[in-house]
């Protein structure tokens, strides 16, 4: 999951 | 991590701490829209479950639980210790009406269909418009205290400062999320109309008021 979609930010 | 995403989360902080202190000083929350900090508890707690899954830096996992807690004591004093204070007549926009189909909007575009991407996905939408309550109960009552007036400021202060924040990485990284930035442009138009009152009315020294 977050492997491919990388969250960052606040 | 740049100089415009550290003044944003700074300013979105101070936005926070503003309308604690306010409330927790004057023991009223009187012009304060409940259903706003609501909307931004639901914000918060579906766009931060990755706490449990990822880590990025203790910076970032500072600031994810002092943005959660702070917003849920903020909710607490409204909607319990200073209950006897919370307009409610006046903080009547049909918040379930923006929460709905931005939960379906959340599961029809995004960036991958999986439980927390979804989350991620509604909680950008809805940041986007959770100030809109807020903003109502003014137009509604036709005026606002100078410190409300901060509040909504520092928070619109923040979202500008992320919109430079997100053409810095493009040219720096060639990173772009364009969920992030459809919701954070939408979101930073909403503070337009305020940011010129404020500097029309409040910064010269003025109770900020509407006209009817």
């Amino acid at each position: 999951r977050y492997s491919f979609v990388d969250h960052d930010e606040l | 991590m740049n100089i415009f995403r550290l003044a944003g989360d700074i300013s979105h902080l101070l936005a926070i701490f503003i309308l604690l202190i306010k409330i927790w000083r004057s023991r009223s929350c009187a012009g304060i829209s409940g259903k706003s900090q609501v909307l931004f508890g639901m914000v918060f707690l579906t766009r931060y479950l990755d706490l449990f899954t990822s880590f990025i830096s203790v910076y970032n996992t500072v600031m994810k639980v002092i943005f959660i807690l702070a917003t849920l004591v903020t909710i607490y004093l409204v909607f319990f210790k200073f209950r006897a204070t919370y307009d409610s007549n006046n903080d009547t926009f049909r918040a379930e009406l923006l929460v709905i189909p931005i939960a379906g909007l959340a599961v029809l575009v995004n960036h991958e269909f999986s439980l927390f991407e979804i989350l991620w996905t509604f909680s950008i939408y809805l940041e986007s418009v959770s100030i809109m309550p807020q903003l109502y109960m003014i137009s509604k009552t036709g005026e606002a205290e100078t410190i409300t007036s901060h509040y909504l400021f520092a928070l619109g202060l923040y979202r500008g400062l992320y919109i430079v924040n997100w053409v810095w990485r493009y040219y720096t990284e060639q990173f772009y999320d364009w969920i992030a930035i459809v919701a954070g442009v939408v979101q930073t138009l909403l503070y337009c109309d305020f940011f010129y009152l404020y500097i029309t009315k409040v910064i010269k020294g003025k109770e900020m008021s509407l006209p009817a």
